[in-house]
């Protein structure tokens, strides 16, 4: 496996988001997740709807929280198309779920995997290259004075609650460390990003792992 | 300044330094710089609970799956 690898530097993970005052974490984490593993796959980066997911996904419970299977279980069961994110806009609230005609256009997922690398950071590593960015649970309480630099320290797993988006990490220096997107804007963490050690399962990073398949 | 609200939110402020202190202790006491740091940002003025009531919402669901995966003897012994 290479020393570093970033999604980024293949130009297919899409802006910092931000949730504002919407619990849905678990919503931008799995948007993410979908909008990268499409890129991937050739297509043109597109932002795609998160309110959809938020209003539509009936298994979550929108702004006040949700879980990252359930939402990809929800996209492969119902083959929901996900909307470009100008069509549906994001509102930091819950509404009601609008339906568009099988003609507009979209993107649906073919699958979705779960794992849990809490002893294996190294298989963590193989599905980022090989499937995409990876939608995770973490135990982010500590998250609320982070400025940058890499967690090592107070974060334990076991207490999932936030939900956030794997795209790369990096082996290079004294301390290897996963990269991570967040959703709570760009001047949060290191201009919306927080590292985090690698092989320790630090903040629980490798516990609840889930990604769709395109 | 004055107002209930302000010194409210300033207590609040307050404790984040408090926090700040000890979370960076841990910095300051490493050997590498690449420790992460902590201070002032845009939740400096909410009490702990309601971050986590507002910001930290999702959580996996007990019936769901997650494929437990074991660490092979030929990545360790790699």
């Amino acid at each position: 496996l290479p020393l570093r690898f970033d999604w980024r530097d293949k130009n297919v993970v899409m802006r910092v988001k931000n949730q504002m005052n919407c619990g849905a974490c678990w919503a931008f984490s799995v948007v993410g997740a979908v909008e990268s593993a499409y890129a991937i796959k050739g297509h043109q980066p597109l932002e795609l709807s998160v309110q959809q997911v938020i209003d539509c996904s009936y298994m979550d419970g929108g702004c006040n929280g949700g879980s990252t299977v359930s939402a990809l279980k929800w996209l492969n069961q119902t083959q929901t198309k996900l909307v470009h994110a100008s069509e549906y806009a994001f509102k930091a609230k819950d509404g009601f779920c609008h339906y568009f005609p099988c003609t507009e256009f979209g993107v649906s997922i073919k699958g979705y995997e779960a794992y849990d690398f809490s002893y294996c950071e190294e298989e963590m590593m193989k599905n980022l290259i090989n499937f995409g960015p990876l939608a995770v649970i973490v135990d982010a309480v500590s998250w609320q004075d982070y400025l940058g630099g890499v967690i090592q320290h107070h974060c334990s797993s076991g207490h999932p609650n936030h939900a956030v988006l794997v795209i790369g990490y990096d082996k290079t220096g004294d301390i290897p460390y996963w990269i991570v997107q967040n959703s709570w804007g760009t001047l949060w963490g290191a201009e919306g990003y927080v590292f985090i050690k690698m092989g320790e399962n630090i903040c629980g990073i490798a516990d609840f792992v889930s990604f769709p398949l395109m | 300044p004055g107002s209930q609200i302000f010194q409210e939110k300033y207590q609040l402020y307050l404790k984040s330094l408090e926090r700040h202190k000890y979370l960076n202790s841990f910095a300051y006491s490493s050997s590498t710089s690449m420790d992460a740091h902590y201070g002032i940002n845009q939740f400096s003025d909410l009490p702990v609970d309601e971050f986590i009531s507002t910001y930290l919402k999702s959580y996996p669901r007990r019936y769901q799956t997650y494929v437990k995966t074991i660490k092979s003897s030929t990545s360790e012994g790699s």
